[in-house]
This record gives structure tokens, sequence and C-alpha cells, in this order.
């Protein structure tokens, strides 16, 4: 009986590290599949326009945003070499980054939410490696809940 | 009981061997993917997909690229909120997203 | 004074890590406080020319 308990903490430990694990695995394919479209979109609008997009009007990666209402007061210090930064806000504010900013231009083909058309599907399968194309298709019906058993 | 217990166990640990074994792959995949130089170029977002990003057009939207290893600190003080930037290995560009 | 550090500068790997900062920033009774100091301060009284 002793060592069906022990067993049985033991089954629940690997089940939480399973799901943490799953969910890592999740966004780091998420995050594959945004860098590539993301990447084959740029290309393909350089390649229309036959020239790279003026300087200023770009934001490579990475980069992260703060958006606020425009009625916000911020008030902002820099040190001389711009090695810091100080804000100071009025009013409530939200942190993203590039991801999230990636996910929101469409780049991860829905698979953040689990709402993925079959051509989508076809997209994002196609950027990832064949071993991963099985969870691909699990994140395109929902977040990936069943393990994995090998073999 | 004991006999389900052990095999159940025992695939639990191989699915949590292969995450692993996926994750690692994964990293090394998505470092070599934002280390290839033509990735660099091309890995890049325009202001009006920041804008479209962020639908209200009353928002304001600041765009922070900082160094790699910079630390970001929001502290809670009783008048307001505090975002500090402290980089160690080069200096951070801060600006505003122009309107359209 | 509740505080959150996070490190920025790098892209991929980790999973949405301002969830929590933007908790904090969004859900503190501070904004509602700073809300109601601005409908309650009374009108401050105008300079005299």
């Amino acid at each position: 009986a002793q060592e069906c308990q022990n067993l049985e903490v033991e089954r629940q430990k690997r089940l939480e590290r399973i799901k943490q694990k799953q969910s890592q695995l999740q966004e780091l394919i998420l995050q594959q599949i945004a860098f590539k479209n993301l990447v084959q979109r740029n290309r393909q609008s350089e390649q229309q326009t036959n020239r790279p997009p003026p300087p200023n009007s770009v934001i490579h990666l990475p980069f992260i945003i703060v958006n606020t209402s425009k009625k916000t007061v911020i008030d902002c210090s820099i040190s001389n070499d711009k090695f810091e930064y100080l804000f100071n806000f009025d009013s409530m504010f939200e942190i993203h980054d590039d991801i999230e900013v990636l996910k929101r231009m469409g780049m991860a083909c829905g698979l953040e939410v689990g709402k993925c058309s079959p051509e989508d599907l076809k997209t994002a399968r196609g950027l990832v490696p064949k071993a991963l194309e099985p969870y691909v298709t699990e994140m395109a019906q929902g977040p990936i809940n069943n393990v994995y058993i090998t073999g | 009981r004991h006999r389900d217990l052990q095999k159940e166990v025992s695939h639990l640990t191989e699915a949590e061997d292969k995450l692993d074994e996926l994750i690692t792959k994964c990293n090394l995949q998505l470092r070599l993917l934002t280390e290839d130089s033509q990735n660099k170029k091309l890995g890049y977002v325009k202001c009006q997909d920041l804008r479209k990003s962020f639908d209200s057009p009353d928002q304001l939207v600041m765009v922070i690229r900082a160094p790699p290893e910079t630390q970001m600190q929001v502290s809670e003080p009783s008048e307001g909120y505090q975002v500090s930037l402290k980089s160690t290995r080069g200096p951070i560009d801060v600006f505003l997203c122009p309107d359209d | 004074r509740s505080r959150m550090l996070v490190s920025i500068g790098e892209s991929f790997g980790t999973t949405n890590k301002f969830q929590k900062i933007n908790q904090m920033v969004n859900s503190s009774d501070w904004s509602s406080f700073k809300r109601t100091l601005d409908l309650g301060s009374a009108p401050k009284p105008l300079k005299r020319l």
C-alpha cells in the first residue's frame, strides 16, 4: 500500500511536469512558425517591391512594446549614454513582447487560440520539422492535452 | 493496482523524456533561425503592423529595443507606476510608433 | 512597494513574461483609486487675473 501511495505521488508529479512541458513546447512551436512566417512575408514583399522598406518604417526583432491611452502622461528621464531610462506613467499601460505582436498579426496561423483553417494548418505543418507535425495538428484543435506516449 | 501504477509511471517517464528532447531541439532550431543573418535582416515588423495589432486608435504605442540582458523593473509606488530600464551592454532605443 | 523585474532584449524561448506585470498594472486598486481622486477632487479655484 505504501509503495502504491509513493507511485501515485510520482504519477501526479510527472503529469504536472508533462503538462507544463507541453505548454512550453507549444509556445516554442508557435514562435518558430510565427518567425518563419514573418521572414517569408517580408521576403516576398521585398521581392515584389524589388527593394527593402525604408529603414525608419520597420522595427527589427527583438523589441517590446508598451501601449497606453494617448491621454496618459508619461514622464521620462534618460541617462546621457541611453543605458538607463526611467518612466513614470500616470495611468494604466500594457507591455507586450514581439512574439505577442506576431501572434496578433496572425503570423502563428491562429494556432495560439486553436482556431486554424485547413490551409493555415497545411502552411504551419510545412514550417516545422517532421517530428513536430503531430503537435501542430493537435494544436490546431486546441491546447495540447493528451500525453504523447512514445513507442 | 501496484502493477498498473508502475506501468503508467514508466509510460509517463518515456513521454516526459520525449518532451525534453523536443524542447531542446526546438530551442536549438529557434536559436539557429534567429541568428541566421538573412533572417536577422528579414525579421522585422512595420509600423502599420503594430497599429493594426493594437486596434483602438486612441492607443499610443511605445517601442523599446534593448540589448540582451537589459533589466526592466516595474514598481507600484503610491502615486503612479514607474518603469525603469537598465542596460549593461549598449544603449537602449525607445521611440513612439508614428500614426499612420 | 511591490516591484517586478524582467529581463528584456532577447526574443523567443520564454512564454508571455509580461502577463504578471500587466495584471499588476491593470488590476490593482491604484487605478480605481486614481479615478476616484480625479472625480472626487474639488475643482481648483481659478487664478484671479
